[in-house]
């Protein structure tokens, strides 16, 4: 069998269903359109499953229509921190990334993990250490702020002032 | 959360996904995404996942590798393990879905959550973006 296959997803993107407009849902598409034409462009030209499923993650953590790189969600503090993951069906290997804060594409920084290091998992300072090093691109941290998640990180703490609960985190906004 | 499986024309299969995690998070916070087996895995025994929604439920489920358990060792399809093991999260009120591939090329999504953003391509020429 020589064919491929290429599936993504976007979560739930920047809004709720009930609160995206036609046209906001449209640039999503659009973004999730772009993503597929990036990973289908490596498989149908013979390349990894492993370049395919990074280009198309990396085209939609640059586009702020979804909760990853620049449009990702606001933590309490106000900053940005980044999770990533990649893995390679036939070898097993795997790369992994939390807390980033530094990293324009945190995919890239997971599959550096996974060819240039002995680890699995790194997270934090020593993560974005890593980066520097590994010479990926750096961006500052306000690179991945929009005023959406900002709005959405404003509603979220009204209402966690109300409630009192520290962990009043609305799933909803992931 | 966005991610991407992938079966290429050799025959394998990788995943990978990446997130902001939750809206105001604190204390460090992190969620299935970067844990290997829970959010993330890709094996080709089985399948590989990508999966989006409410961390901590992936995690305490290690959601991708019961998928690919139910496929390894009970030999169900990967439509029928991502649709048990989303039921599952579902009945312990978690919310979300996963994407996956068979190392043959079948694709299978499963949400529990309206509102996910997910699209496929292969190369018989499907091309299809869909909000769930």
């Amino acid at each position: 069998m020589t064919d491929w296959t290429l599936v993504i997803h976007g979560g739930s993107g920047a809004m709720s269903r009930d609160t995206i407009s036609a046209e906001q849902d449209g640039v999503q598409r659009q973004a999730l359109s772009r993503a597929l034409q990036a990973g289908k462009a490596v498989l149908a030209s013979s390349g990894s499953a492993v370049d395919a499923v990074e280009a198309a993650v990396a085209v939609l953590e640059d586009d702020p229509g979804f909760n990853a790189g620049h449009g990702a969600v606001f933590n309490a503090a106000g900053s940005i921190e980044l999770d990533a993951a990649i893995m390679d069906g036939r070898t097993l290997e795997a790369g992994a990334v939390c807390g980033t804060t530094r990293t324009r594409n945190p995919v890239r920084l997971a599959r550096a993990v996974m060819e240039r290091s002995p680890h699995v998992l790194l997270q934090g300072s020593g993560a974005d250490e890593f980066s520097r090093d590994s010479g990926l691109d750096q961006v500052e941290n306000s690179y991945f702020e929009t005023d959406e998640r900002r709005m959405q990180l404003e509603r979220m703490r009204e209402r966690a002032a109300g409630s009192g609960d520290v962990f009043d985190i609305d799933v909803k906004f992931g | 959360t966005v991610g991407a499986v992938a079966r290429d024309t050799s025959g394998n299969i990788a995943a990978a996904t990446s997130t902001g995690g939750l809206t105001g998070k604190r204390f460090g916070r992190v969620g299935d995404t970067a844990v290997i087996g829970a959010g993330t895995l890709a094996d080709i025994r089985t399948c590989a996942v990508s999966a989006t929604g409410a961390g901590e439920f992936y995690i305490r489920t290690a959601a991708a590798s019961a998928i690919a358990a139910r496929m390894r060792f009970g030999g169900e399809s990967l439509q029928v393990a991502a649709d048990a093991v989303q039921a599952e999260i579902r009945e312990m009120g978690g919310s979300g879905g996963v994407i996956a591939v068979a190392p043959d090329g079948t694709p299978a999504w499963s949400f529990n959550t309206p509102g996910m953003y997910r699209g496929r391509a292969r190369a018989d020429g499907t091309l299809e973006i869909g909000i769930y």
